[in-house]
């Protein structure tokens, strides 16, 4: 697998390190995706890159590969953001991966191994939910929302009505609250908010693990929050040009 | 305090 720029893959991991420490990643045809619980067993992270996403992409046999990410991001740190990445996984010899890092001119080649895991990875299946409520924003306005909450209180409430869509912290000693209207002034796609619900909604979530899911906000410029009463939110970040996506199943708090 | 729920209670193993 190649990737022209290094860069997607640091900011996927970068969006994946602090609550996934080992995964296992399935390599097919389609491309090269994971899903994985966090230790605390609140979120299901799942990340889809295409073939689209690569600049040469062969998968002779499906093939697991259990990865430690604490090393792999070591590896990748090693990356420049430039540098085109070939990841390479032999069928023949399966205990470890070879990654290759080229800048353009090819002045400079590094080449890394990384060991394998053996990770007995339990796969949850995600029912094809039909949502109560979707809210599509720019990702940066989510993420200083969720960020600046998260100091106010530990519980990040979001409603969604036909006010708009709230989002609400209580601390102990202040509480906060911040309502987005659909917004119809904007033209660029990317800023705009758009709601949409079947009926009113409001749940409550844990604001550290909504602070670590918006580091995926690197990764797209818009984000998509499906939320339905009693159900995780899914936190969606796609990818252009359809290289893939990253998902986040948040499970709620209960009332 | 609300209490946090779990991924499994709402996701099953495939």
């Amino acid at each position: 697998a190649r990737l022209p720029r290094s860069a997607v893959l640091k900011k996927i991991l970068d969006s994946v390190k602090d609550l996934v420490k080992e995964t296992n990643w399935d390599c097919n045809e389609e491309g090269m995706s994971m899903q994985a619980l966090d230790t605390g067993r609140i979120v299901l992270v799942e990340v889809m890159l295409r073939e689209a996403a690569f600049e040469s992409y062969a998968c002779e046999v499906p093939m697991t590969l259990g990865i430690d990410m604490e090393p792999f991001g070591k590896v990748l740190r090693c990356a420049g953001g430039d540098e085109k990445v070939t990841i390479k996984a032999s069928r023949n010899d399966q205990d470890h991966i070879e990654l290759v890092f080229e800048n353009e001119e090819k002045e400079r080649m590094s080449a890394f191994e990384l060991k394998l895991m053996d990770i007995d990875g339990e796969h949850m299946a995600v029912p094809d939910a039909e949502w109560g409520a979707e809210i599509s924003m720019p990702s940066s306005e989510f993420k200083k929302i969720v960020m600046d909450l998260a100091e106010i209180g530990s519980d990040l409430t979001i409603a969604v009505s036909k006010l708009g869509v709230t989002f609400t912290a209580q601390g102990n000693n202040c509480k906060g609250s911040m309502v987005l209207q659909p917004s119809t002034a904007v033209d660029k796609k990317s800023e705009q908010v758009a709601i949409s619900f079947t009926e009113p909604l409001e749940m409550t979530f844990a604001a550290p693990y909504m602070k670590m899911i918006t580091k995926a906000a690197a990764l797209s410029s818009t984000v998509t929050l499906s939320l339905d009463e009693a159900c995780p939110i899914c936190v969606r970040y796609e990818m252009e040009d359809n290289a893939g996506h990253i998902k986040y199943y948040l499970a709620p708090k209960e009332d | 305090k609300p209490r946090q729920l779990l991924i499994s209670r709402f996701f099953a193993p495939a």
